[in-house]
């Protein structure tokens, strides 16, 4: 399909929580 | 910014933990590849806490870690 991304590895970004977080605290 | 010590993780939330751990670890990484620090720096964040902790005060273990997870990053990407 069109428009894909690569999700994985969710990237860390300064400042900015961190999108994996979601998986160890729901 | 002082060294962020085991006690120091070890007092902060699971969650916080991780975010601690990855304001520090990401300027490490962004020395040593700073086009994908990032996204290496989300990887090893994956890594359990301790182990993270022993990383940011060894360069030579970081090293190894970055250039395994930039191995992993490329084949996932060769995949997609």
């Amino acid at each position: 399909s069109n428009g894909s991304s690569i999700s994985w590895p969710p990237e860390f970004h300064p400042g900015v929580p961190w999108k994996g977080l979601q998986n160890i605290d729901p | 910014q002082e060294p962020l010590t085991a006690s120091m993780v070890a007092a902060a939330l699971p969650h916080e933990q991780k975010q601690m751990i990855g304001e520090r670890l990401y300027p490490l990484v962004y020395e040593i590849h700073s086009q994908l620090a990032n996204k290496i720096t989300g990887m090893l964040l994956e890594i359990d806490s301790s182990e993270l902790l022993l990383m940011l005060e060894s360069p030579e273990s970081l090293h190894a870690k970055v250039e395994e997870a930039l191995a992993v990053l490329q084949a996932h990407q060769a995949m997609e």
